[in-house]
């Protein structure tokens, strides 16, 4: 009598091969497998279909699905690279693999990039980052008079905008976050290094005989 | 707040901790 039980998995939709996604990313297989772990718990915290929607993205944030946020709605759309409305396991772990500890720096000055530009333009525009910093107040306790946002304004696209068009381009942002390298800690999460201990139950519901590491 | 560039504060969201979807 063997202690666990032989049950036939349902298909989970979306749910790439971890194998296949470990080869295209900084992650091992058991690392793909306890992502997983974490996908289940999000993806069905509000319909339980495998993909995460951005209902369930933001309470996985905020513990709160009311919170409509900015910047999260503009990570959800960066995560979902197929434009579905939802996130699949594969646009998870491929979007998470760009935070990894060991991801290349480009990757993640990139993905930076493309969340500040908007509207998608190639560019960041100073409209845009008043947008965000008014966003950001918006969710914080900090308050800051119109003229003092202008003035932080004035300094980043001072050191920022090199050639001064008023918008950022991605040689600019790229020499900006070289000498402002704390711009980039948002890029890195320490967790994915950890991953496979946070969420030891995917040994459980390994599909690979051997783990590989 | 008004010695940061724009960045740092923005950096400062929550919305873009994404660490807080480890904490389930």
């Amino acid at each position: 009598m063997g202690c666990f039980h032989s049950t036939v998995r349902k298909p989970v939709p979306g749910h790439e091969n971890p194998t296949i996604l470990a080869s295209q990313t900084a992650f091992s297989v058991s690392e793909v497998e306890a992502l997983f772990e974490l996908f289940k718990s999000i993806s069905s915290s509000v319909i339980d279909d495998g993909l995460i929607n951005k209902e369930e993205f933001q309470l996985a944030l905020f513990k709160n699905r009311k919170k409509e946020n900015l910047f999260a709605n503009r990570i959800f759309d960066l995560f979902d690279v197929k434009q579905k409305g939802v996130i699949d396991f594969g646009d998870f772990v491929r979007a998470l693999n760009v935070f990894h500890p060991n991801a290349p720096q480009e990757d993640k000055i990139s993905f930076c990039f493309k969340l500040y530009d908007m509207d998608g333009t190639g560019f960041i525009e100073r409209q845009e980052v008043k947008q965000m910093l008014i966003a950001l107040l918006c969710e914080s306790e900090l308050k800051l008079a119109d003229d003092t946002i202008e003035v932080i304004l004035d300094k980043t696209f001072s050191e920022a905008d090199v050639d001064q068009d008023g918008k950022i381009d991605k040689s600019e942002w790229h020499n900006f976050v070289t000498k402002n390298p704390s711009l980039l800690k948002i890029m890195t999460l320490p967790y994915l290094r950890d991953i496979t201990t946070t969420f030891p139950s995917f040994v459980f519901n390994s599909e690979v005989e051997e783990i590989a590491t | 707040p008004a010695a940061m560039n724009a960045f740092e504060l923005i950096s400062m969201s929550k919305g873009l901790n994404l660490g807080n979807l480890f904490d389930t």
